[in-house]
């Protein structure tokens, strides 16, 4: 499984 | 737009366990932190995000669409898988391997800080503040170092922008300054309250709150991606996402040189947009 990772911003763009 | 579908998309690979979805847990709580601070927002407690949102949200000029999703944010935060905490932000190593990063793979100077008329303003503002809590604040009111007073500081900033011609506007892009300022002061006035229990502070004491506060809440953002690059590298992370894409060409243009750090341990990291990402996933 590749693992990616996420900060703020690019969270916020799923609310 | 397209990269918001994207996330959606990436989100579904997570929840079906197709892809594990990372972040760390310090790094992102400092992220949500500064956000919420740039609106006015202070966050106290990382572990009690939500009810620090909400206690801003009492306060009648808040946009309460915006709370809505921050809330949502932490909500989705709730539901990632959070790197290892310990580790985090603790050995040398990790910062030399963030300068290395900063330096040679990026190619940052080493100011990346407001611009500096900007920042001046600013610590003059919140220091003319700080001169006046006193007519603002009776003694029970500085005595409580757990509430922040929204209302009575946004007057007080209010008064001192007034002094300097400066419109008080808090809503909209026209007021996103003021709302930066907003945040700050309400730092000012928690690190005051617990560094000085008597008013009025002495000149000397609000130079140095006003430069702390500046220091950990008026920068830009810059210095924390760098943090999440060091990060992803230390746990040996496949993708790190992104909508930055000149920092997404600049990081990749360059991660050879990673494998120069002897810190350096993994060196497979790649920037992607979200729409990068499930081209990926998708040829998979």
């Amino acid at each position: 499984r590749l693992t990616a990772y996420v900060g703020y911003h690019t969270l916020s763009l799923l609310a | 737009g397209p990269e918001q579908e994207a996330m959606q998309v990436i989100w579904g690979y997570h929840k079906k366990d197709r892809l594990r979805l990372v972040t760390s847990g310090e790094a992102m709580e400092m992220d949500m932190v500064i956000a919420f601070n740039t609106e006015g927002c202070c966050v106290t407690d990382t572990y009690m995000i939500t009810e620090n949102i909400e206690a801003f949200e009492t306060w009648d000029r808040v946009d309460r669409d915006l709370t809505a999703k921050w809330k949502q944010v932490v909500d989705l935060f709730d539901q990632l898988e959070v790197l290892d905490r310990e580790r985090e932000g603790t050995q040398g190593a990790e910062d030399t391997l963030f300068s290395f990063i900063r330096e040679e793979v990026l190619c940052e100077g080493g100011n990346d800080t407001l611009p500096q008329n900007r920042a001046k303003d600013d610590v003059e503002i919140l220091h003319n503040c700080a001169r006046h809590f006193q007519e603002w604040y009776g003694e029970d009111r500085w005595r409580d170092l757990r509430r922040i007073e929204y209302d009575l500081n946004w007057k007080i900033l209010e008064s001192e922008l007034l002094q300097r011609s400066i419109e008080p506007v808090f809503e909209g892009e026209e007021g996103a300054q003021n709302r930066c300022l907003l945040g700050l002061l309400n730092r000012v006035v928690g690190f005051s309250k617990k560094s000085c229990p008597m008013l009025p502070m002495n000149p000397r004491h609000i130079d140095f709150v006003v430069e702390a506060v500046m220091k950990k809440y008026g920068g830009d953002r810059r210095e924390h991606e760098v943090r999440h690059i060091v990060h992803c590298i230390e746990h040996d992370v496949d993708f790190l996402i992104t909508v930055d894409e000149d920092l997404t060409a600049r990081f990749n243009g360059k991660r050879h040189e990673l494998s120069k750090h002897p810190a350096c341990c993994s060196i497979k990291l790649t920037l992607v947009t979200p729409s990068q990402l499930v081209n990926r996933l998708i040829a998979q």
